[in-house]
């Protein structure tokens, strides 16, 4: 059963939460008083890491066009580095007492930190990847409404060379992000969307130039026609709510726990 | 547990030097 919703964010944050529970499962079995280890080079290590993870990130945020990530990421940062404040002074406490119960606490509060600060921050990027692809599913939608006002062939191939670009760039997002999803139904609800959407848009062509010629030569069915064009872009634009929608699923419905 | 500490210590690393990868690989 998937604890993280992406396999990035799983392959990087699940090694470390296991080892992390574990030890704080040994840690409370230990509490009698064995002797702790000198921690000083890898908590160095630790601080090193976390100083250039600071450093990138300041700058990132700082570049960023996205004013959510713009924010979040700064709390998440301190987070972090607050959370490797917490095992320098606990490696201090050691060098002095290995014994420290202060000292234990603190490496398990300084490791739990880490965790939920480095968690906080893929998360933070996850969102804003995220973002994008509904940018793009929001634009191909605001788009397909346009199929209504198109009532010759030449408005056709205008917006069928408008329509394409970000509809291929919608569908290639949604298949990156099917396969990074740890959740399987909605994996599978995205697949099945983008699936019907792509089946549809031929159909959606031949639905507009059925309108656009009935039109034309003044034949009958042009009410007909019309209706099958709506039809078909209100099912679109259906099946494009519900990628947006799924797309911002982090948590578990009950169906994905069954 | 002295091991394991250690391990922990050296896991922690690892998992900020992967995030910080993803945040220099990801455009953000």
């Amino acid at each position: 059963m998937p604890v993280f919703h992406t396999k990035t964010i799983e392959s990087i944050l699940e090694p470390v939460a296991l080892q992390v529970s574990q030890l704080v499962i040994l840690h409370e079995e230990a509490e009698d008083g064995n002797a702790m280890p000198d921690l000083y080079r890898p908590v160095q290590a630790v601080c090193a890491a976390v100083n250039n993870l600071v450093k990138v990130g300041r700058e990132t945020a700082e570049t960023s066009a996205d004013k959510v990530l713009k924010q979040e990421m700064p709390l998440a940062l301190n987070r972090v580095e607050e959370a490797s404040g917490l095992l320098v002074d606990a490696s201090g406490l050691l060098r002095d007492d290995p014994f420290s119960v202060p000292a234990r606490k603190k490496l398990i509060d300084g490791a739990r930190g880490i965790l939920s600060g480095t968690s906080a921050l893929l998360l933070a990027f996850d969102e804003a990847e995220v973002r994008k692809i509904l940018r793009v599913c929001k634009s191909v939608l605001e788009y397909l409404a346009i199929a209504e006002v198109v009532e010759s062939m030449e408005d056709l191939v205008t917006f069928v060379k408008n329509l394409t670009p970000g509809m291929t760039t919608m569908s290639k997002m949604i298949d990156q992000r099917e396969k990074e999803l740890t959740h399987q139904v909605h994996r599978e609800k995205l697949v099945y969307s983008i699936n019907s959407v792509k089946n549809l848009t031929p159909v959606l062509i031949s639905g507009i130039k059925i309108f656009v010629t009935t039109k034309q030569t003044g034949g009958r069915g042009v009410g007909e026609s019309q209706e099958n064009r709506n039809y078909v872009v209100t099912k679109m634009s259906q099946e494009i709510h519900e990628i947006i929608r799924v797309l911002q699923l982090t948590t578990y419905d009950e169906e994905g726990w069954d | 547990i002295r091991v394991g500490w250690e391990q922990l210590m050296t896991a922690i690393s690892r998992n900020i030097n992967e995030v910080e990868n993803q945040i220099l690989t990801r455009d953000a």
